[in-house]
């Protein structure tokens, strides 16, 4: 089973067209193995992106460096897979 | 009954277990199979019918993206409500005294499996691709709509990959076939998550749909419905300005192909959460979306065509 420890999601918020190309460049960005969760496409809409625990400092300066907004959706993506999965097994132990 | 809890997340074959009390234990609940998904498991249809033959129908499903747990877990909540408010709710029991009602809780089963046992984050399906060391499809980018157009990628390593071709998916190809060999569906309605929006084609373009006034105006009573339980507030609108520009989706495909009631819901949340929703929203959520989908379906019923 895959773990995201330290993996972290954020929320970015672009004020114009040309920091929406931005991000779609970073998008591009195999190595970087970003999961949009909403894909950026107009400034308007709200862009979520998981990234890698290795990915997130770059991202976080690439992000500062253009002057585009970012807050923290989900600080360590694991913790809330781990309670998802402590959640299942408690019901399971209900249920039996 | 089984005493199956709806409060909580299952494993596709908890979930299927549950398909086939649901069918034990009302006489006008039948589980059906349209087909096989890539890894060759079922796709099972939960068919709601008090009569006749080929009535005019309803399609509901969930789970296209496997990732978006309380959408599968809702389309259960629902199939339990269904079957258990006919003969007692007036707007449930004039719906199957006329109609008939399909409902697919898990779309993308293989995916599924593969969020349980390998990768939480998983969204498409789990076909091999010709050619690239990356798997699978976004199969609500497959479908034959204006496939390959924008917003979806021509990457088979993107979480947005359209596929080789349109209906590449059996799991795509199966729903098209039993759409297309039943010929009398009226009304689409797809469960995503998440985002809160309420949407209608089309995704592959920004025109606005020959029915806009009337899939607008349904919209928002829908959406109504939905805040009128806790306060939820959907967003309405067509796919391209609501969300963004999408190709080869499933409602584009629906509507193109004379089903003119063709809606797609992004539930809970608006991203604090995300897909990653606690299994104590799960009820919350199916219950507010419930009198969304009774809304458009009786105007479905009341507005024959």
């Amino acid at each position: 089973l895959e773990t995201f420890v330290g993996h972290q999601v954020l929320r970015v918020r672009t004020s114009n067209e040309e920091q929406v190309k931005q991000l779609q460049l970073l998008e591009s960005l195999e190595h970087l193995q970003l999961d949009f969760w909403i894909n950026p496409s107009a400034s308007a809409v709200p862009v979520d992106v998981r990234i890698p625990a290795a990915s997130v400092q770059s991202v976080k300066a690439f992000l500062e460096s253009h002057g585009i907004e970012y807050s923290i959706l989900i600080e360590d993506l694991q913790d809330v897979l781990d309670q998802e999965k402590q959640d299942m097994a408690r019901a399971a132990q209900r249920q039996r | 009954g089984t005493g199956f809890d709806f409060g909580t997340y299952h494993t596709l074959e908890d979930i299927y277990a549950e398909l086939d009390h649901l069918a034990s234990e009302y006489s006008f609940v039948e589980k059906i199979q349209i087909g096989q998904s890539y890894e060759k498991r079922p796709l099972y249809v939960l068919k709601f019918s008090t009569g006749g033959s080929n009535r005019p129908a309803i399609w509901l499903d969930a789970g296209i993206h496997s990732r978006e747990w309380v959408t599968q877990a809702s389309a259960l909540w629902i199939a339990n409500k269904i079957a258990s408010d006919y003969g007692t709710d007036a707007s449930v029991t004039s719906l199957l005294d006329h109609m008939d009602l399909f409902l697919l809780p898990v779309a993308n089963p293989d995916g599924f499996v593969y969020t349980h046992t390998s990768n939480r984050m998983w969204r498409k399906t789990r076909s091999k691709i010709p050619g690239s060391v990356c798997y699978g499809v976004d199969p609500n980018r497959n479908w034959d709509a204006g496939f390959g157009g924008p917003g979806a990628s021509k990457n088979p390593c993107s979480d947005s990959y359209h596929g080789p071709s349109a209906n590449s998916e059996v799991e795509v190809r199966s729903v098209v076939d039993f759409i297309k060999s039943h010929g009398n569906f009226k009304a689409f309605l797809t469960l995503h998550s998440y985002s809160q929006l309420l949407m209608y084609p089309y995704g592959y373009k920004c025109t606005r749909p020959a029915d806009y006034a009337e899939l607008e105006s349904l919209g928002r009573s829908a959406a109504n419905a939905i805040k009128s339980l806790y306060g939820t507030t959907f967003q309405v609108g067509p796919i391209c300005t609501t969300i963004y520009m999408a190709g080869g989706t499933t409602i584009d495909w629906t509507y193109a192909n004379g089903v003119k009631y063709s809606f797609s819901l992004e539930l809970r949340d608006t991203g604090r959460y995300a897909f990653l929703l606690p299994s104590s929203h799960i009820l919350p959520t199916a219950t507010e979306t419930w009198p969304a989908l009774l809304d458009i379906m009786v105007h479905v019923l009341e507005h024959p065509y």
